[in-house]
């Protein structure tokens, strides 16, 4: 499957965690510089490698790329984060 | 399998295609949108009946970026789909800036996605085993779709198994409890039971469980062993010889069976082709002289074990075994070496034998099963139905 817009960047990947639960809206420390914290990015890139049967290695390798590039579902992976309630209107 | 925490308090339920893909028929829509419904009511009571207008449970459409919904799709690629949950309305939103296709590798495949947003619809959340529907994943055409029995299970923990008719689209069983719990209810006394270690085991495309032993084999039933078995391997599969050293039926519906340095491919009962063929053509990195293979619902991808190693294989791959096999089967935490078979049961549970006992491994603890009684435990009692022998292997009181 070829994906037209594949996942490259770590900034991608974050878009993409944050898409589909593994990061919280929240994830960015506001009294960081919006930064976010180290722990909480390899965390939510482990779930994401664990949850999609990967090796949980916690880093963004080219085989966890070439998953999050795959044409998928739009529903969200881990439920719980923030405002989950995608309430029909 | 994961719920998400809600369904439907009805089995009836209502459909209606409120807007059609721009690129196909509507009749072929219809017909595709009918199927995908099926692939759920194949195994409950639910039934889906499509309404041209007013109300109904279940509302499709296809759509393009921004639908009203606050969750715009992305254009081709990236996100196909997404469906509510029973709670949010159950409703069903395809992406039409892809290339919906029916029957063909082409393009997406309608009918996939809608299985799995449908699934959606009826309470399932996204699921961890890689084979199955509700996996978030697109993997392309399947021409041989077959709901996997995570989905199964999944689909009958919200609304029950179904009661009228049979599964008749080459799934698996309606009844997928393997004997983890209930006791054997029909007691036999043969060959298997004496000696009850086994060549191989494995599921066949139509949802069977066999277990080879020299030149016979037998078919499992929940508890027990199916009436008028042994017979011999040469009259169930012609061509094919007896003991087997490991066999799998892989996702494309085809059994493989190995022995020696060689394989041979089954669609069915039929050869399918001209085999044998070397391992070391058709499985380039693979050993000959297996003990046991599978395909591991974690991943889909195919495992050979021997001795004390284990190799993965993905087809999909160049090389389809990476540098880094093989590995210790010691990485299967409780597993002994030199295994005899290995077997994804339909109960989504992994189950390896050895000797007269059999290992009951947890996909997601990735270790053997902390159980009462024990793994191991014995085949004869769990698996074959044999009165008169052990339930267990250990010295506890059950």
């Amino acid at each position: 499957i070829v994906s037209p817009n594949p996942v490259q960047t770590t900034t991608q990947a974050e878009i993409y965690l944050s898409q589909f639960g593994y990061l919280p809206a929240s994830a960015r420390n506001p009294a960081n510089g919006g930064l976010l914290d180290a722990t909480t990015w390899t965390k939510a890139v482990q779930d994401f490698q664990s949850f999609a049967g990967l090796n949980v290695t916690g880093d963004l390798d080219g085989e966890t790329l070439e998953l999050m590039s795959l044409p998928r579902c739009g529903v969200r992976d881990k439920v719980g984060f923030g405002t989950d309630s995608r309430s029909k209107r | 399998y994961a719920l998400q925490g809600s369904r439907w308090r009805v089995k009836a339920l209502t459909y209606k295609i409120s807007k059609y893909p721009k690129r196909l028929k509507r009749n072929d829509v219809d017909a595709e949108i009918a199927r995908a419904f099926s692939v759920w009511s194949d195994f409950t009571d639910l039934s889906f009946t499509p309404k041209a207008s007013g109300p109904v449970h279940i509302e499709i459409k296809f759509v393009e970026s921004e639908h009203g919904d606050g969750d715009a799709f992305d254009g081709v690629g990236g996100t196909l789909a997404h469906a509510f949950f029973p709670v949010f309305g159950g409703d069903a939103h395809f992406d039409d800036a892809e290339l919906w296709t029916i029957g063909s590798p082409r393009g997406t495949n309608l009918f996939q996605v809608a299985a799995h947003e449908f699934g959606h619809s009826l309470g399932l959340s996204h699921s961890d085993v890689r084979s199955a529907l509700m996996a978030p994943f697109y993997r392309g055409f399947d021409p041989v779709f077959k709901l996997d029995s995570d989905d199964v299970l999944a689909i009958q923990a919200l609304y029950g198994k179904k009661t009228v008719g049979v599964a008749d689209r080459g799934g698996f069983p309606k009844t997928t409890q393997r004997p983890v719990i209930s006791p054997p209810k029909v007691p036999r006394d043969d060959l298997i039971c004496k000696d009850p270690k086994v060549d191989t085991l494995f599921n066949s495309a139509d949802g069977q469980t066999y277990a080879f032993k020299g030149n016979k084999y037998y078919r499992l039933t929940e508890n027990s062993i199916a009436d008028g078995y042994p017979k011999l391997i040469s009259d169930g599969w012609a061509g094919l010889p007896g003991d087997i050293d490991a066999a799998f039926t892989y996702k494309n519906g085809k059994t493989y069976f190995f022995k020696g340095t060689k394989y041979w491919r089954y669609n069915g009962r039929q050869m399918d082709g001209d085999y044998p063929k070397e391992i070391s053509e058709g499985f380039t990195g693979i050993p000959d002289h297996l003990d046991a293979a599978m395909v591991w619902g974690g991943n889909g991808k195919i495992y050979f074990y021997k001795g004390s190693k284990f190799w993965r294989f993905d087809p999909l791959k160049r090389p389809p075994v990476k540098s880094s096999y093989p590995k210790p089967i010691s990485n299967w935490e409780g597993l002994p070496n030199n295994i005899d078979a290995a077997l994804q049961y339909t109960n989504g549970y992994t189950y390896f034998f050895k000797g007269d006992k059999y290992y009951r491994f947890n996909d997601r603890t990735f270790s053997v099963d902390a159980a009462n009684p024990p793994f191991p435990r014995p085949s004869a009692h769990w698996w074959f139905g044999c009165k008169n022998v052990p339930s267990s292997t250990g010295n506890d009181d059950h």
